[in-house]
């Protein structure tokens, strides 16, 4: 693999978005890009990683390999990035390291970082990528990512309904509720203003709410958030990068008592 | 509080 990131924060930003979901992860490396699926340990939380070739400078994968490595190692070596700097990963035929190379043309400066690959026998689930859902929403990430911190503050448990009037958020905790309605708007000016609710059912579903912070930490990758829900089924909370790819949150819901 | 339902239950083994 010989993968080159024309700015090297973007790795950085896709590391640090799911970090502190899950410990480890497999890369798995292939000429269509760079994916990776990993569940947290409470198995609650599935995170899918999609890094297509459009999202590198140049890129080169001769035959499909596995990159195993710890997030928390990986993330150390990622505070080095900078936007101008590029970053190139290389790993060999027989992987046993993964290699960083950081270069600053401007500065004339190159850092190189080595990290010992790990095996981790992950189990992968078979998600279905084109999932059915009854209620698609696309809206702001910012927007998402206040609602989240300041309604969760009140509530261990995060409530999403979707019905005529639009997409309601709320929690109800032991000293305080809130809620937070949004209907859907156009603003021709500023796109990443737009919420969109396609819905051929209504929803009311409720999540714990510390693992909506740790998805709001990917919000560094996009402007627009996607939000897919079905009754009794994880709903999928996606950030789609620019050039392409992205990263998918499926949280498993609680039980409707 | 509702109990956590987890992954598994809606996702095969691959």
């Amino acid at each position: 693999l010989e993968a080159k990131f024309d700015d090297s924060t973007i790795f950085k930003k896709i590391i640090d978005s799911f970090k502190d979901s899950v410990s480890q992860i497999n890369f798995m490396c292939s000429e269509s890009g760079i994916e990776a699926q990993a569940i947290d340990d409470s198995r609650v939380l599935l995170v899918s990683l999609s890094i297509p070739p459009s999202c590198f400078e140049t890129y080169r994968c001769d035959r499909p390999t596995t990159v195993g490595v710890y997030l928390s190692s990986l993330s150390k070596l990622l505070k080095s990035a900078s936007s101008s700097a590029t970053l190139t990963l290389y790993v060999e035929d027989q992987p046993d390291e993964l290699l960083l190379l950081f270069e600053e043309s401007k500065a004339s400066k190159s850092m190189e970082y080595k990290m010992k690959l790990v095996d981790i026998t992950a189990d992968m689930l078979e998600v279905d990528s084109d999932m059915k859902s009854d209620v698609s929403v696309e809206m702001s990430g910012v927007e998402f990512t206040k609602i989240v911190r300041d309604l969760t503050q009140l509530s261990d448990s995060f409530t999403v309904s979707v019905g005529k009037d639009g997409i309601v958020f709320s929690v109800d905790g032991e000293t305080a509720s809130g809620k937070v309605l949004l209907q859907p708007k156009e603003d021709l000016a500023n796109p990443e203003n737009n919420l969109s609710i396609s819905m051929t059912k209504t929803i009311d579903l409720s999540f714990a709410s510390k693992y909506l912070l740790d998805i709001i930490k990917a919000s560094t990758l996009s402007n627009m958030i996607s939000l897919k829900f079905s009754e009794e089924t994880p709903a999928l909370f996606e950030f789609k990068m620019e050039k392409g790819g992205g990263i998918g949150f499926y949280l498993a819901p609680k039980y409707d008592e | 509080d509702a109990p956590q339902s987890d992954i598994d239950q809606f996702f095969k083994d691959n």
